[in-house]
């Protein structure tokens, strides 16, 4: 790239012009917030650094896809229905950038309608990972809770469990675990819709170096 | 209807059409939303008495003054920008994340002396 258009590139917060290799479909979400701000940006209107859908300060909005992969269940056969290590690579996040809210979001194959009977309640604990992959030793859960899957997106708020962790530029590690709940499931499917299960990503949202000095400014 | 006068382009000072397209800079391959947009630059005079519309500074007044005066030694103020816009850019990052990013101060909405 010429000097001009790595100029441009910097003022615009890249390093290097991105060549994404196999890039993804986008969020929906992301879709909604970008539509909704070209449709109420105004001229000379001064647009907040603020996420508005997510009521966060934040200028900069980014979709993690999970780089990791199914564990072997181990424990005693029955409960556990997966055990996925998540792996985020979050080396795209530049110094200076502060963390002002942290969406893990599990996706399903399709919502399911069945009713939701006492076997059809799941149990997902999620852990902090080390390096290899396994939930560090005598640490509690970072979100442990029941849940029906009704729908195909299921968010979980990680914001104060990562406000220290997701420093820029380092990785995410966590486990994932989800098991028939109630009293072990229905005998034909304890685990019930679980097998639904499709995919996680990490949504970040973080307030950016210029919009943090233009706060200081005001 | 009488033909409208010819639309003589306005030697002051105003914004001008700018309409950037990231195909033209070949970063169509990254950047998702939007293809382009009208970010626009600010052209023309300024030239002395300073019109009250022309949105200046009081040293703008003085320059152009002083300008009229002693145009060699003493240049027209600059037209520049004085109100802007933001625009958010939705684009893929190195690592293939898709990332919806907010710039502040992309699109020239006004200008002045």
């Amino acid at each position: 790239p010429g000097p001009q258009e790595r100029i441009l590139l910097r003022s615009l917060g890249l390093s290097a012009k991105p060549s994404p290799s196999s890039p993804g479909p986008v969020p929906p979400v992301l879709w909604r917030i970008f539509h909704k701000r070209r449709t109420l940006a105004r001229p000379g209107e001064p647009q907040s650094c603020r996420v508005e859908e997510f009521h966060v300060p934040g200028d900069i909005v980014r979709v993690f896809a999970d780089r990791g992969r199914f564990l072997p269940e181990g424990q005693p056969p029955g409960r556990l229905c997966l055990r996925k290590l998540l792996f985020f690579n979050l080396s795209a996040l530049e110094e200076g950038e502060r963390l002002t809210m942290a969406q893990l979001e599990l996706r399903f194959h399709h919502n399911s309608y069945q009713p939701a009977s006492p076997g059809q309640v799941l149990e997902l604990r999620l852990y902090r990972a080390s390096p290899g992959g396994l939930p560090r030793p005598g640490r509690s859960p970072l979100v442990e809770r029941s849940f029906v899957q009704l729908r195909k997106s299921l968010p979980l708020d990680l914001s104060a469990a990562l406000k220290d962790g997701a420093a820029p530029g380092s990785n995410l590690a966590l486990v994932l675990e989800i098991s028939a709940g109630g009293d072990g499931g229905t005998p034909r499917s304890p685990c019930g819709s679980s097998d639904a299960f499709a995919a996680t990503s990490l949504l970040l949202v973080t307030l950016g170096p210029r919009c943090r000095a233009a706060r200081g400014r005001r | 209807s009488p033909p409208s006068p010819p639309l003589t382009p306005s030697p002051l000072c105003k914004p001008r059409r700018l309409y950037i397209s990231f195909s033209d800079v070949g970063w169509e391959n990254w950047i998702i939303a939007p293809q382009g947009y009208l970010a626009n630059y600010c052209g023309g005079d300024c030239p002395f008495p300073l019109a009250a519309e022309l949105n200046s500074t009081n040293h703008a007044v003085l320059q152009t003054m002083v300008h009229s005066l002693d145009p060699q030694g003493t240049p027209q103020p600059c037209c520049v920008p004085v109100r802007l816009s933001p625009i958010s850019i939705l684009y893929y990052d190195n690592s293939d994340n898709v990332v919806l990013r907010h710039y502040e101060d992309m699109v020239v909405d006004e200008c002045g002396c």
